[in-house]
């Protein structure tokens, strides 16, 4: 899924 | 990045300054009615050490990065204050959570619910859903010694407020850039809801001078 999208958050 | 978030991040550094403040002011984890949870601290470490495993792969910014690496620091470096330097005033017959409970549950939920099978995604989920529940320890201590020091409650609220800032962060960007992200959303609500009665209290008592104290 496109959630394991770099995550891009602390 | 919005502003929502970065008071939020904001307020996170702030939880930590508390923190290191009572500690170096007090000399010790335990004020005169107050303690520190040593489980949640660990925890906390636990978090920023399970979820930033992409602190070298996946370079977002300078922010992202130096708070990454900070927050990593900050966790271990109390830890380490707390189970040597400060030691003597710990006493772990307070700090008595089942935190092993939160560890596994958070365990088994993010091997089960997660976006990707892969070692790093498990970890970061594991890390999202560990955070939600480490304070636990902390407000149950609080629960059984009945009453807190004014800090500790500020390092609470300060605390409190970071998660629910995120969620104000993620309904932002949802409206904005159609942002999806259950697993954080959740585990950002829950991590929340945890904190409310804390909240209730800090806004009417602590916040009208009188003493943090649990009816």
């Amino acid at each position: 899924e496109e959630n394991t999208r770099k995550h891009d958050e602390l | 990045m919005n502003l929502f978030r970065l008071v939020a991040d904001l307020m996170h550094l702030v939880s930590i300054f508390i923190l290191l403040l009572k500690m170096q002011k007090t000399r010790s984890v335990a004020g005169r009615c107050s303690r520190i949870s040593f489980k949640t601290q660990a925890l906390y470490a636990t978090v920023f050490l399970t979820r930033y495993t992409d602190l070298f792969a996946n370079f977002q910014s300078l922010y992202n990065t130096t708070m990454k690496v900070f927050f990593i620091a900050s966790s271990l470096y109390i830890v380490f204050l707390m189970k040597f330097k400060f030691k003597a005033t710990n006493d772990p017959r307070l700090d008595t959570f089942k935190a092993q409970y939160v560890v596994g549950g958070a365990a088994a939920l993010a091997l089960i619910v997660n976006y990707a099978f892969t070692v790093q995604e498990v970890l970061w989920t594991f890390s999202i859903y560990l955070e939600a529940v480490a304070i636990l320890p902390q407000l149950f201590m609080l629960t059984k010694t009945g009453e807190a020091e004014v800090i500790t409650t500020h390092y609470l609220f300060a605390l409190g407020t970071y998660r629910g800032l995120y969620l104000v962060n993620w309904i932002y960007r949802y409206w904005t850039e159609y942002y999806v992200d259950w697993i954080v959303w959740i585990a950002g609500a829950v991590q929340t809801g945890l904190y409310c009665d804390f909240f209730y209290i800090y806004f009417t008592k602590v916040l009208k001078g009188a003493k943090f104290e649990l009816p």
